[in-house]
């Protein structure tokens, strides 16, 4: 039996929609610690891992590990009709092939059903060991979001290079070249406003602008996003969803012949 | 050029 209660549903709206672009088929794993997902894009370039928590659950029942493959695509289309300020309850049964979202209105006047069957996904699951990033930028989910948008008009693939004048943003194409670079500040007002930049050593990286884009979907979810990067690893480019766990992105680098 | 790489280029199926 599986029974998880999200008071603040649109957390859950949100994540919908920052991963449905990439992958279009996946299996939801819940488990005693939290509900998860680990999938990639069709082309194996990008992935996308998704953590969040039991304890930011109002209630969380999960008898048994459950593996639970959906259609990405279809899910948004129920949660879509979830309002923003509803509270959202997933439910299965131990053995059933259907999970259905629960949708309460704040005041508990409307409640909504909405069942869905569920796939057989076989999915691989990669090992992503902890690593140590050579340099962890924090900065604005919007500015980053901008960067990218404005880049892709300009070239395909962004050069992001972090020395110790900052982060810079590089791309070229047919009509001409572009050049962003973000400095650390830290005077600002509000700290989600601020942008850190840890560095151990200079790094530089070549990355498709097109995933870099499809990643922003998730900047709804948070003020702020961090890169992490290291001259031999993907980007992590991670949205932290609050109290309760995370949307992490990782892309493989281009890797000059 | 340079090619793409992809997420087998770096983390093992576990």
């Amino acid at each position: 039996m599986l029974e998880l209660r999200l008071v603040q549903g649109s957390l859950l709206k949100k994540v919908l929609e920052a991963i449905k672009e990439l992958v279009t088929d996946a299996n939801f794993d819940c488990s005693a610690t939290g509900f998860s997902l680990q999938a990639m894009d069709s082309s194996h370039v990008a992935l996308v891992a998704l953590l969040l928590r039991s304890e930011g659950f109002e209630h969380y029942r999960c008898d048994r590990n459950l593996s639970m493959g959906m259609n990405l695509g279809n899910v948004s289309k129920m949660l879509r009709c979830a309002g923003s300020d509803d509270i959202i309850t997933i439910k299965a049964d131990d053995g059933s092939d259907t999970v259905t979202f629960m949708f309460e209105s704040p005041n508990q006047d409307k409640i909504a059903d909405f069942e869905m069957k569920l796939m057989d996904i076989d999915s691989e699951h990669l090992g992503i060991p902890d690593a140590e990033y050579q340099a962890i930028v924090r900065m604005p989910s919007g500015e980053f979001a901008r960067i990218c948008k404005d880049l892709s008009s300009i070239g395909d693939t962004v050069i992001i290079s972090v020395t110790k004048e900052g982060v810079k943003f590089s791309t070229a194409g047919d009509i001409g070249t572009a050049n962003i670079v973000c400095r650390q500040n830290k005077t600002v007002d509000k700290p989600e406003e601020a942008t850190v930049i840890e560095m151990q050593e200079p790094v530089s990286l070549t990355f498709a602008l097109r995933y870099l884009n499809s990643f922003t979907k998730a900047t709804p979810l948070s003020e702020t996003v961090s890169i992490s990067l290291s001259s031999d690893l993907p980007v992590v480019v991670e949205y932290k969803i609050a109290d309760m766990g995370y949307v992490r992105y990782y892309l493989a680098p281009k890797i000059e012949e | 050029g340079s090619l793409q790489g992809t997420m087998y280029n770096f983390y093992e199926n576990c």
